[in-house]
C-alpha cells in the first residue's frame, strides 16, 4: 500500500523541518504511479497531484510522526474531501411526484439500480412507480417488469412498439392516476458519441422534468470515465452519481476521475447484483481502496 | 499528439499521456516511454512520425506473442462447444448472439445454452438472440441449476447433430469465490460429457474497463482456462489498451471485437488497427 510504497522515500524526508517541493517530489511520484494503477486518469492525477502539493507545502514536519505518513494523510484527506465529504440524498420535488431520471454506458448497472433504489425507496414511505424506455435492449421492458414484481412495486406497461417519449407522457399520466408520488426513469444504455442517442436522452428529460438525474457508472471503469461523464454532464447533465459492482476487487479510481470532471455527487454505490445491495455512498472506503 | 514535430520534453509527456488513457497501464507504458527515451538520446529516432512509428511496432510486437485461432474456425468437432464467461455486464448475451449469426450465416446449426439461470430476463434475452441468429435454444426456470443446463444442452446438441453449442453463463465478478465454483462445475460437466469440451472459453471483455480486467483475466484463466477474449463496447471512445498486459503476461490472446449493438457488429481481432486506434 502507499506507506510501504513511501518506505524508502521517507527515510530521505526524516530530520527535516518543513515539507518542500523537493523533499516530496518522490513521495509525489509515488502517489501518481498507484493512482494510475488505480485507474484514475491521467489528467485527474495531475490535478490532483498539484492540489496535494499546494495542501503539503509548507507544512512543519510534526515531531514523533513519520513525515512519510504525513504525507500519507494528506494525500487521503484530500482525496476524501474530493470524492465528497457527506453524504447527499436524492433530490425529491418540493410538491407534486418526483421523477428520477437513469443515465449511463451499456451494460453499467441502471436496471438493477432502479429496482434497488425502488426498493430503498419503498422503505423510507414512498410509493414508487418504475419505467423503462428501453425499447432497444431484447427484454429490456421485461427485466425491469420482473424486478417490479419481485418488489411488489407498479412497473408501466411500456411496450417495444411505443416512442419513449410516448410511454415517458403516459407513465406521468399514470402516476397521477396510480396515487405512486416518485417515478423512476430507466432508459437504455448508450454511447455519449452516439448523437441520436443522446439527442433522445435529452428530449426524455425535458419531458420528465426530473429533479434527479444519477449518472450510473461502472466502478471498474478505466481512464474512459471522464470522457462519458463529461459528455454526459454537458449534454443531459447530472445531480449525482452511482457507482456500480463495488463488491468487486476493483481499486475504483473512477470515482475521483468522475467526480473531479462533473462535480456531481456520488450519491450511492451499488454492492452486488441482489436487489437489496445498494449502499449510501462512503468516501473514506472509496479513498482507502483507491490508495491500496 | 499530431501537431508535434520537435522530440522535446512536451512531445514525449503528451506521448505519455496518450498511452496512459488508453489503459496501457503503468508498467508497459513506463517501459516504452523509458525504451524511446533511450533511442531518442541515442539519435536513433528523428522526429516525431518516427516514434509513433516505433511504437506502433513494439505494441503490435507484444500482441503478435499470442498465437490465435479464430472462434469460427472450421467446425471438426460436433458438437464445436464455446462457453462464453465474463463479469457482469461486458456483453456475453450479444455477443453471443452475433457469433450464432455468423455460423448459421454460412450453414451451420447452433443450439443456445441459457445457463444464466439468475438475472431478470437473461433467458427472454438470449430467446430473442436465438431467434433472431437462426438459432435454437435449451433453456430451464429460472433458479434452475446451470449445469443441469448446460448438460440438458449437450444432449440436445449431439441428438440433434448440431455444429455449434454455445453456452450462455451469468455474469459473476471473479473475487466472488462460490460463483467461480458455480463455473467450474459447469465446465466439469461439459468435459465429462464431451472429452475435449469446451472447445474454446471465451472471456468477454468491456473495453471501458480498467486495470481490473488484467485480474478477471488472470482469476478466471486459473479457474477454468481462458481461450481467448471478446473485447466489446470498443464502438465507444475507450482503446482496451488492458488487453496488451493480458496478451503479453496471460499470453491469452483477443480474437473478436464488438463494435455495437446489432447482431452483425463483430469483428475479428485485428492487432494493426487496433494499435492504430490508439493514436487516432
Ligand atoms: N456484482 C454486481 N453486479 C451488478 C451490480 N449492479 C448491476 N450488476 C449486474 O450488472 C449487469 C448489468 O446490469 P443491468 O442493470 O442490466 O445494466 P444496464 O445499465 O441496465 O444495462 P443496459 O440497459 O444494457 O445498458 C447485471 O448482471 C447486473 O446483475 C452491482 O452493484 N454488483
Ligand atoms: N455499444 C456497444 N454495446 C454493446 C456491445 N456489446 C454489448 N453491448 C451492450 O452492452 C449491454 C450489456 O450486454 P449483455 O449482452 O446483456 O451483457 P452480459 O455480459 O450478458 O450481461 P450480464 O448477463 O448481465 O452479465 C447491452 O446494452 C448490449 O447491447 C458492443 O460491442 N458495443
Ligand atoms: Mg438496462
Ligand atoms: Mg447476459
Amino acid at each position: 500500500n502507499l506507506s510501504d510504497r513511501f518506505e524508502g522515500i521517507v527515510k530521505r524526508i526524516q530530520g527535516l523541518h518543513k515539507l518542500t517541493e523537493e523533499n516530496i517530489s518522490e513521495s509525489m511520484r509515488e502517489v501518481r504511479m498507484a493512482l494510475l494503477e488505480a485507474d484514475v486518469n491521467v489528467g485527474v492525477v495531475k490535478k490532483f497531484i498539484a492540489d496535494v502539493k499546494q495542501q503539503a507545502v509548507g507544512v512543519e514536519t510534526m515531531r514523533g510522526v513519520n513525515p512519510g505518513h504525513q504525507v500519507v494523510k494528506i494525500v487521503h484527506d484530500e482525496l476524501v474531501k474530493t470524492l465528497g465529504g457527506q453524504t447527499e440524498k436524492i433530490n425529491f420535488a418540493e410538491r407534486g411526484p418526483t421523477v428520477i431520471l437513469m443515465t449511463g454506458l451499456q451494460g453499467s448497472g441502471k436496471t438493477t439500480t432502479t429496482a434497488k433504489l425502488a426498493r430503498n425507496l419503498s422503505s423510507q414511505g414512498y410509493r414508487p412507480m418504475l419505467v423503462s424506455v428501453d425499447i432497444y435492449r431484447p427484454a429490456a421492458l421485461e427485466q425491469l417488469k420482473v424486478l417490479g414484481q419481485q418488489l411488489d412495486v407498479p412497473v408501466f406497461d411500456s411496450t417495444v412498439d411505443m416512442d419513449p417519449i410516448d410511454i415517458c407522457r403516459q407513465a406521468l399520466d399514470a402516476l397521477k392516476q396510480t396515487g405512486c408520488n416518485v417515478l423512476v426513469v430507466d432508459t437504455a444504455g448508450r454511447l455519449h458519441i452516439d448523437d441520436n442517442m443522446m439527442d433522445e436522452l435529452a428530449r426524455i428529460r425535458q419531458t420528465v422534468n426530473p429533479t434527479e438525474i444519477l449518472f450510473v457508472a461502472d466502478s471498474m471503469t478505466g481512464q474512459d470515465a471522464v470522457t462519458a461523464a463529461r459528455e454526459f454532464n454537458e449534454r443531459i447533465g447530472m445531480t449525482g452519481v452511482v457507482l456500480t459492482k463495488l463488491d468487486g476487487d476493483t481499486r475504483g479510481g473512477a470515482a475521483l476521475s468522475i467526480k473531479q470532471v462533473t462535480g456531481a455527487p456520488i450519491k450511492f454505490m451499488g454492492v452486488g447484483e441482489k436487489i437489496n445491495q445498494l449502499e449510501v455512498f462512503h468516501p473514506e472506503r472509496i479513498a482507502g481502496r483507491i490508495l491500496g | 499528439i499530431g501537431s508535434h514535430t520537435k522530440l522535446d520534453d512536451d512531445f514525449m509527456d503528451e506521448l505519455e499521456e496518450v498511452l496512459f488513457s488508453s489503459d496501457i497501464g503503468v508498467d508497459i507504458t513506463m517501459r516504452i516511454v523509458n525504451d524511446l527515451r533511450r533511442d531518442v538520446k541515442k539519435n536513433l529516432l528523428k522526429d516525431t512520425s518516427e516514434v509513433i512509428g516505433f511504437i506502433e511496432s513494439e505494441l503490435v510486437s507484444i500482441v503478435r506473442g499470442a498465437k490465435v485461432e479464430p472462434v469460427d474456425a472450421t467446425v471438426e468437432t460436433k458438437p464445436y462447444v464455446i462457453l462464453v464467461i465474463g463479469v457482469n455486464g461486458a456483453g456475453k448475451t450479444t455477443t453471443i448472439g452475433k457469433i450464432a449469426s455468423r455460423f448459421t450465416a454460412r450453414g451451420e446449426s447452433v443450439l443456445l445454452a441459457a445457463a444464466d439461470t439468475f438475472r431478470a430476463a437473461a433467458i427472454d434475452q438470449l430467446a430473442t438472440w436465438a431467434q433472431r441468429s437462426g438459432s435454437d435454444l435449451v433453456s430451464h426456470k429460472n433458479g434452475s441449476d446451470p449445469s443441469a443446463v448446460v448438460f440438458d444442452a449437450l444432449k440436445a446438441a449431439r441428438a440433434r447433430g448440431c455444429d455449434v453449442l454455445i453456452a450462455d453463463t451469468a455474469g459473476r465478478l471473479h473475487s466472488k469465490v462460490n460463483l467461480m465454483e458455480e463455473l467450474k462445475k459447469v465446465k466439469r460437466i461439459i468435459s465429462r460429457e464431451l472429452p475435449g469440451a469446451p472447445h474454446e472459453t471465451l472471456l468477454v471483455l468491456d473495453a471501458t474497463t480498467g486495470q481490473n480486467a488484467v485480474s478477471q483475466a488472470r482469476i478466471f484463466d486459473e479457474a477454468i482456462g481462458v481461450t481467448g477474449i471478446a473485447l466489446t463496447k470498443l464502438d465507444g471512445t475507450a482503446k482496451g489498451g488492458v488487453v496488451l498486459n493480458i496478451m503479453e503476461t496471460l499470453k491469452i490472446p483477443v480474437k473478436l471485437v464488438g463494435v455495437g449493438e446489432r447482431i452483425e457488429d463483430l469483428r475479428p481481432f485485428v492487432p494493426e488497427d487496433f494499435v492504430h486506434a490508439i493514436f487516432s
